[in-house]
């Protein structure tokens, strides 16, 4: 508001029009940068492809990262984040999650679901291991599952990615072993729709209450 | 509320659509394609005080009776937004992650003096 003025929108309309609409359009870019924590736009990201999101999105509970859901009293996140994978072996393989920290350092976690696919070769059932590691790669949990044939899992990683959201850089990391004979884990590329994600809802924290004495 | 027409110096609601296409947002905000930062401007003078604006609070109430008893004593009024909605933005985040978050109160529908 341009000084002096005693209404926050009246400085606005003594600009001259291209001036005006500059600073506009400067609030806008600072206003939404603001509400959305962010020090500064994203720089290039990398999309998924189409594949992978579609699939993804299919998957997910309905509803999820889809318009319409009505304003909450408190400003929710819904974050879809696709594996980069890590270290592996013939028959083992280590994903990461990565959050961003302007979301994690203001919110609390509701919920986070880890999706896998697997690819079952040959038949009946056949023991999987999925490891949740720590910071620093120690073992935080250990899920071991049977599966009967090739399909999509889900396993419940709120807690763990709840434990996250304390750090300077929140990244979930996930380590799967199969059986020798399937070979790796993971689809041969990030472009295939089987490829794993996380989705992850969280709320902003609670304004802490301030006590009148 | 009253939007703002040509030249129309009462409190009004001013749209103003901020396309991110072209402020170079487009390859991060997924959805929407712009933004509706709609403002109020323009002159609430005395005897528009309180219309419609918060007339329904009582502070509003209270001033009405202030200004009818003394105008000296009257306080200025302002051009406000009188109703506003989220925000639905889908964007990337520096991990390219997808997120979807609804700001609050981002866009003003309407504009009223308090």
């Amino acid at each position: 508001a341009a000084q002096g003025s005693w209404c926050p929108a009246c400085g606005v309309a003594a600009l001259a029009p291209g001036t005006q609409r500059d600073a506009l359009l400067a609030l806008a870019k600072q206003s939404i940068l603001a509400k959305l924590r962010l020090p500064a736009r994203p720089s290039a990201p990398q999309p998924p492809s189409r594949g992978v999101l579609l699939s993804a999105l299919r998957r997910m509970l309905p509803g999820m990262l889809r318009d319409g859901r009505g304003p909450a009293r408190l400003q929710e996140y819904e974050t879809l984040s696709f594996a980069e994978s890590g270290s592996s072996t013939s028959n083992s393989a280590r994903l990461h999650f990565h959050f961003s920290q302007e979301v994690a350092g203001s919110t609390e976690i509701l919920q986070a679901t880890l999706y896998l696919f697997w690819a079952v070769p040959g038949r009946g059932a056949q023991p999987v291991t999925v490891r949740l590691l720590g910071p620093n790669t120690t073992v935080a949990s250990e899920t071991r599952l049977e599966v009967h044939r090739p399909g999509w899992s889900t396993l419940d990683v709120g807690a763990a990615v709840r434990s996250l959201f304390t750090q300077e850089t929140p990244r979930l990391t996930v380590e799967l072993e199969v059986p020798e004979d399937w070979g790796s884990p993971l689809p041969s590329n990030h472009s295939d729709s089987h490829w794993p994600f996380v989705v992850a809802q969280a709320q902003a924290r609670r304004p802490r209450r301030v006590h009148r004495r | 509320g009253v939007d703002c027409g040509a030249g129309s110096p009462t409190c009004c609601r001013q749209e103003f659509f901020v396309d991110f296409k072209e402020i170079g947002w487009e390859d991060w905000i997924i959805q929407p394609e712009g933004y509706h930062m709609n403002y109020c401007s323009g002159l609430c003078p005395l005897h528009m005080a309180g219309v419609p604006g918060l007339a329904a609070s009582f502070h509003t109430a209270v001033l009405n009776r202030i200004k009818a008893a003394s105008a000296a004593a009257a306080v200025d009024s302002c051009c406000v937004p009188t109703q506003r909605r989220p925000l639905s933005l889908l964007y990337y985040d520096r991990d390219s992650n997808i997120v979807k978050t609804d700001i609050p109160d981002m866009i003003v529908d309407s504009c009223g003096c308090t």
